[in-house]
């Protein structure tokens, strides 16, 4: 909260767009306005009416340099933009550096998100020191189409104005905390070196090296793909991660997502009964990759490129009891099944599960 | 001005320090220290909020860790105080 908790006597508020940037078609500002407004209205009795040719509350306008609010603007990068709190005359209005590179998709800065962020600093809302939080201080993309407000800014905002009339109070997604005993992972796969866990829109990144474990967005390496990774693995001869979702899986060599992908699962040869991959895992001395499906696994030859016959075969056959996979991976010649809060630890030459552990067994925690 | 031995020891780190804590944690402009008081050294002080604020390790050093953080583009609102 901002301190003194300034907020808006009215639920009824109005905003004006006093110009535009010419990197983007109005249109396109328009609608990122619009849909960075309803971030707010639909969590909140707020709602917000567009006007022309007067003062509104909360008036939006792109700046350069020095603007004559004491505040300068700093050229490319750096300070994205800037809002007042609620109050009269610039109370509530809105800035953005004209000289950001704007955009309504994952190149240079998202103006939908950045727009969302500030209204709620015109809303009354600070910062945020949730990293997955719309009012985190640092500029992160998020898929336009894919955003849901989380739910420690809705808790703020909710404080100061109530909550929605909706029949449904809407809920966000929360931040994974590494060390949260009741953390499971969507896919987890290694990555010269490092081990990646993925969950929603996050992954958490573990180097053997360093104690502290790191949260970044999905989209912050590789912003094409969709947040809810379900399976991953590498393939450390070809330097090469392979991602699935749904039907659908990605290639991944270092940022960049080889050209041609996605493609369809069934290209490596499942059935078409298959609808998507749990989890997955690659035996580097073997190049046997093995792919996890339900109560069901495959064996796929990464020379010839096939799945092996005599595929599908029952896990509790092949791995004992570990149940349903979501996530595995294979490191200094274990594999490591995760199931919900469990992580097994399987030996694949003795044939048996040797371990059993906390799935945040990584994280020092 | 407390540097950690593996940081830039040039002039732009010192800026760019500076400056964020201006910005955006109320380091006030005349902030150096008199050499007779107490107090822990403003600067050391508010990078330890700042380092708080972001979750890094709170060391009072412009670490590595720290610079990096303080160059992601983001908001110009301060992360403390008011904004008016």
């Amino acid at each position: 909260f901002t301190p003194g908790n300034p907020k808006w006597k009215r639920n009824n508020l109005t905003y004006r767009i006093l110009n535009y940037t010419p990197k983007m078609r109005q249109a396109d500002v328009d609608e990122a306005v619009r849909k960075a407004l309803s971030v707010w209205s639909n969590v909140t009795p707020l709602t917000f009416q567009k006007v022309e040719d007067k003062e509104a509350d909360i008036m939006i306008s792109f700046a350069y340099r020095d603007h004559r609010d004491n505040s300068p603007f700093d050229g490319p990068n750096g300070q994205l933009a800037h809002a007042f709190q609620p109050g009269d005359n610039i109370g509530g209005d809105v800035h953005l550096d004209e000289e950001e590179a704007w955009t309504k998709d994952g190149r240079g800065y998202n103006l939908f998100i950045v727009l969302a962020h500030e209204l709620g600093h015109s809303l009354g809302l600070s910062h945020s020191d949730d990293p997955g939080a719309l009012m985190f201080p640092n500029y992160s993309y998020t898929d336009p189409n894919e955003f849901l407000l989380p739910q420690d800014d809705i808790n703020g905002i909710q404080a100061i104005y109530g909550r929605s009339n909706a029949a449904v109070q809407p809920t966000g997604p929360t931040t994974p905390q590494a060390c949260d005993p009741n953390l499971t992972f969507d896919a987890i796969t290694t990555l010269r070196g490092e081990i990646f866990f993925f969950k929603g829109r996050y992954m958490l990144r573990k180097h053997p090296a360093r104690a502290e474990t790191e949260l970044n967005f999905i989209s912050l390496f590789w912003p094409k793909l969709p947040s809810g990774i379900q399976a991953a693995y590498e393939n450390v001869e070809r330097d090469e991660i392979l991602l699935f979702k749904e039907d659908k899986y990605w290639v991944v060599r270092g940022y960049d997502i080889v050209p041609g992908y996605p493609k369809p699962i069934y290209r490596l040869g499942f059935p078409k009964t298959v609808k998507r991959v749990n989890a997955a895992y690659s035996d580097e001395s073997t190049g046997k990759t093995y792919f996890f499906v339900a109560d069901r696994y495959w064996r796929y030859d990464e020379k010839k490129k096939s799945m092996d016959r005599g595929y599908p075969r029952k896990i509790i056959a092949d791995f004992g009891r570990i149940g349903r996979v979501d996530a595995a991976f294979q490191k200094d010649g274990y594999v490591y099944f995760f199931h919900e809060r469990t992580q097994y630890q399987f030996d694949p030459r003795a044939k048996r599960i040797v371990g059993k552990m906390n799935s945040i067994s990584w994280f020092n925690c | 001005f407390p540097v950690a031995p593996e940081a830039e020891d040039d002039g732009k780190t010192i800026q760019l320090v500076e400056s964020y804590l201006e910005n955006f944690y109320n380091l006030q402009r005349n902030h150096r220290p008199h050499l007779r008081s107490r107090d822990e050294n403003p600067v050391v002080a508010k990078l330890k909020e700042m380092q708080e604020f972001f979750g890094l390790q709170v060391t009072g050093k412009p670490d590595p860790d720290t610079l990096k953080m303080m160059k992601k583009p983001r908001c110009g609102v301060p992360d403390i105080g008011q904004y008016m």
